[in-house]
Parts: C-alpha cells; structure tokens; sequence
C-alpha cells in the first residue's frame, strides 16, 4: 500500500503539472485513506481531502469536490493546521458558489475576508486574497434569493468600511438601498461573474437573471403600493405572466409581502409593518426633523 | 435635513463664487455660474445665490433674464417657464429636469396625493411608465421625495419632500400652520391631562366603593 | 435663514402622515 501510495502521488503531480485536475484528483483519491493495515494521521488524511476537493474545484466539479470536503469535515475541527484549515474553509465557500447556496457561501467567504493573521507557514495571505474573498462574498450576496436573509448579509457588508473600496461597490449600495437595477449595470457586473453565475436554468432565466429580476420585484414593493402585471413586467423586463408567477412565488416564499388579484390583473404590496405602526413612525420622523431643526437653530445661535 | 446638508457646501461654494464677480466685467460669469448652478445635480436651493448683491446688479444688463431664470429656480415651476418661454433662455437638458423635479416638490406643498394626470401635465410627460420612471429616478432616488406610487388609483402619494425656498408671502401662512399645531398640541395635552384625572378619578371610586362593599360584608357576618 | 426656512417647509407638509383609505380605516 506505501509503495502504491507514492506511485498515486507522483502521478497526481504530473498529471497537475499537466494541468489534468480531475484526472489528478480521481490519481488521489484511490489513495485508501481508511486502510486497516497502515495507520495514517488526520493530518495527512485532511490534506489528501481537501488537495483532491482543491482539484476538483479546478475544472468546477462541485459534486466530486463536496464528497471530499464532507471527508475532511470531521477531522478539521482537531486540526491544528491552520494552512490547511484556511484551505478547507476556501473550498467550501467556493463548493456552496458553485452549488449556488449563493447566501451561505457568501458568509464563508467573508469569513475567511475577515482573517487577521496573515503569516501561515511558509504561506503569505496577501491583501489582494482578502479582498477577493470580500468581492466574492458581494457578488455571491447580490446573486442570493431576494428577501430579509439576504437584506441582513448587505447591511452587514455595506457596513463594512472595505467594501467601499471595491470596484463591485456602487452595485452593492444600490442593492443594499433596494433600487431598481438597470440594464446597464447589470451587464457591467455580468462581466466580472463566473460561467456558472450566468447559467441557465430550468426555467429559461439565467441566474444571474433571476436574481436580477428578484431584486428589482422586491425594490417595486417598495416604491409601489400596487402595480399591474403588464407595467410590472414593463419594469422587470419580462412578460407580464412571468412577472405574475416570479410575484407570486416570492409571496409564497415568504421573502415578499403581498397579494395578487388576478381578476384586476394587478399585484398589491404590503409594507412589513401595520398601517397605524407606519402612522407612527412617520409621525416619530417628524418628531425626529422638528428636532433636528432646533438643534440647528440653536447652532445658529437663533 | 438630508437634503440641506448635501447642498450646503455647494450653496456656499456657489455664493462665494458669486461675491466675487461684480460690475459689468462680471456679468457674463455670472450668467454661466446662474447656468451652473440651475444644472448642479445635487442643487435645489437658490435663494442664498439670488441673495448675492452681484446677482440683483445683473438687471441692468443685457444678462437681466439670467436673473430671471435664477429667480424661476428658486420659486417657479416648469409650467411658468413654458408661459413664458419667450422671454426665458432656452435651458439646458440639466436645467430642464432640474425644473421638472422642482415642480414635483412644488405641487407637494398643496397636495400629500398627487394624481398621475396633474403630474403628467405638469411635467409634459405622455405616458405612465415615463412619469413613473421620472419620480423614481429623478425624485425619490435623488431623495428630494419619498412616497409610493398607486397604479390603481392612478396616483403618487408623498410622505416627505425637500423644502424649497420661500417667497415671503408664503411666510404668514406657515406662522398659521405652526400656530394650528401649537393650539391642536395644546388641547390634545389638556385632554389628555383631564382623561388621566377622570381616570385617577374613577380608580379612587372603585376602591372606596370596594372597601365599603367589603365593610358591609364584614358587618354582616359579625351580625350574623 | 433660508435653510432653516426650508427645512420648516418641508416640515410642514409631513402632515397629515398618512391619507391612505387603508389608514383611514385602521384609525377609524
């Protein structure tokens, strides 16, 4: 088994010098990394997982990677190895990306955007990783199911003061602000995404698409007390039946409030709040400007 | 607030800019800085620039419609400049839209709801998605105005909008409106006041009528 | 002061708070 052990290695190598990724990862993972007859580390057999699940993620094989980052799972949380902690959490990130668990990918990839330490080893994490990281932590938000979950993740990041400098930051202040997108910024941000960020789906939208088309339902909602189907549609971009049936599923999803009348043809949005709440905090807003307006007169001296 | 602190430096910039271009010499600049000004995206107050000694000199010129123009910004809407476009400069597209949304806050001094068809009228627009995409756009993502548009009633109903400058004839009816607040305010905290007393009131009954009840009880037990 | 005067303006138009139907209704 040693003797075959070295042989797989030493193939795999060639094979990612060869730039053959799968066929690296498919050399390594005969490795028996579970064999009865000779003991080996967690140490050596985190590395084995998450090396292949690297590989894999190579030529964008999310399945075959998850198998193998589901192995390392349960020993990285023993593992002292921080380089190789740092790599297993990367390629999770990138596996839920690829899946398109677009939200939880998006927290792991801020995670690992956050690391504060940046000598491990003999490896240096330079800041062009971490804001890498944090730009794939925005795209992956941005491209996330539209609704309270995501909102939280974009206050999160808009309130993140390295966002700011980011080239993606104009698009997130205009997701976190619930605006309706253009055509124009979308396909300038459509530029920078990856294949499987712009694949199609089922449905005949892209994901990039339905995003889109998420967001800017979700940002009428909040600029409309009701609208029809033709002009919404109008708005979105699409036919107004599928504007009704995008409507409606975010409404059953719960990521939206509202209500469709299809007799009218007409979708009805509802505020998160009762009118008499909204009354008041309206009322509250008021009191709010009133003040504000006497702490400026008295900075006049008036 | 909002508003007022983002247009306060480029109020002060283009007052300054302004005291220092008088006399004859000066007229010229002072009409493109009038143009500047009236195009400045982030500009709705101009009151504190038509202040400007220098600016009042330009009725003597042959500039005097700059003046004029300036004046419009600051209390006029699209309307009147159609009125009287004849004695007006042809404005610039900037210019143009910047009137547009000044007449949008205008017609939110009078009305909280706003009917698609005045707006249309006001605002020389044909069709509802062009009006709409003008007050999204250009008001309520500028943040001059905040509200939600009604398709079914066909209307746009304003919960706040930016304060534009003030004639002083519109004074004494503001003095009205604040005075009406101060007196509803007054009487509501009175009747508050007299509801809290019945209230104390009532509860003081209730406890006296309680222990006599519970006096009565006690007697009557001893009695029997 | 102009600003200020603005600032009172707009103030001014904040209420009524609400005049929707709903409201109305709610209120009532």
């Amino acid at each position: 088994e040693e003797q075959v052990l070295v042989i797989r290695e030493k193939l795999a190598e060639l094979y990612e010098s060869e730039r053959e990724w799968s066929k690296a990862a498919q050399m390594l993972s005969g490795i028996d990394l579970d064999s009865g007859i000779r003991m080996l580390d967690d140490t050596y057999k985190l590395s084995k997982c998450v090396q292949i699940a690297r590989l894999y993620l190579e030529d964008d094989d999310a399945a075959s990677a998850e198998a193998f980052i589901n192995k390392a799972s349960f020993l990285v949380s023993n593992s002292q190895h921080e380089v190789l902690n740092l790599q297993y959490k990367v390629c999770y990130a990138r596996i839920l990306d690829l899946k398109r668990k677009f939200l939880e990918a998006a927290l792991r990839y801020y995670d690992i955007s956050q690391i504060e330490k940046r000598q491990y080893g003999d490896e240096e994490i330079d800041e062009e990783a971490l804001e890498q990281a944090l730009t794939a932590a925005v795209t992956c938000t941005i491209l996330a199911a539209a609704g309270p979950q995501r909102s939280r993740v974009l206050a999160t990041l808009y309130k993140d003061e390295r966002c700011s400098k980011l080239k993606i930051y104009p698009i997130l202040q205009k997701v976190y602000l619930e605006r309706i997108l253009r055509k124009p910024e979308i396909d300038a941000f459509a530029e920078e995404l990856k294949p499987h960020q712009k694949a199609l789906l089922p449905d005949n939208f892209t994901v990039l698409g339905r995003a889109m088309i998420e967001h800017n339902l979700l940002s009428a909602s909040k600029l409309y007390t009701n609208i029809s189907f033709e002009e919404l549609g109008t708005l979105l971009g699409i036919p107004p039946q599928k504007a009704e049936k995008i409507a409606s599923r975010m409404i059953y999803e719960d990521r939206m409030r509202g209500s469709i009348d299809q007799v009218e043809a007409v979708i009805h949005f509802e505020d998160d709040t009762e009118e008499l709440q909204q009354w008041d905090q309206q009322i509250f807003g008021l009191c709010q400007a009133l003040n504000d307006i006497l702490d400026c007169m008295s900075c006049k001296g008036i | 607030m909002d508003i007022e602190q983002k247009q306060a430096e480029l109020i002060d910039h283009f007052v300054k800019k302004a005291r220092n271009l008088d006399g004859a010499a000066g007229a010229p600049f002072l009409a493109a800085l009038v143009t500047e000004a009236t195009s400045h995206p982030s500009l709705f107050a101009f009151s504190e620039i038509l202040s400007v000694p220098s600016l009042a000199e330009l009725e003597r010129t042959s500039y005097s419609s700059s003046l004029e123009v300036l004046r419009l910004f600051a209390y006029g809407t699209w309307s009147e400049y159609k009125s009287n476009a004849g004695r007006l400069p042809i404005l610039v597209p900037a210019q143009v839209l910047k009137l547009k949304q000044l007449s949008v806050l205008t017609l939110a001094e009078t009305n909280k709801i706003l009917p698609y068809d005045q707006l249309m009228r006001e605002l020389d627009v044909s069709n509802v998605r062009e009006l709409e995409d003008f007050l999204i756009n250009e008001c309520m993502y500028a943040g001059i105005v905040r509200g939600k548009l009604d398709q079914l009633r066909r209307c746009f109903e304003v919960q706040f909008a930016a304060g534009r400058d003030l004639k002083h004839e519109q004074l004494d009816n503001m003095i009205k409106t604040m005075s009406n607040w101060l007196s509803t305010s007054d009487s509501l905290l009175n009747s508050i006041q007299d509801k809290i007393k019945w209230a104390d009131m009532m509860s003081e009954e209730h406890k006296k009528h309680r222990k006599d009840i519970e006096e009565k009880v006690d007697e009557m037990k001893k009695s029997l | 002061d102009n600003s200020l005067l603005r600032q009172v303006s707009s103030l001014m138009r904040r209420l009524p708070a609400i005049e929707s139907e709903k409201f109305q209704d709610d209120f009532l």
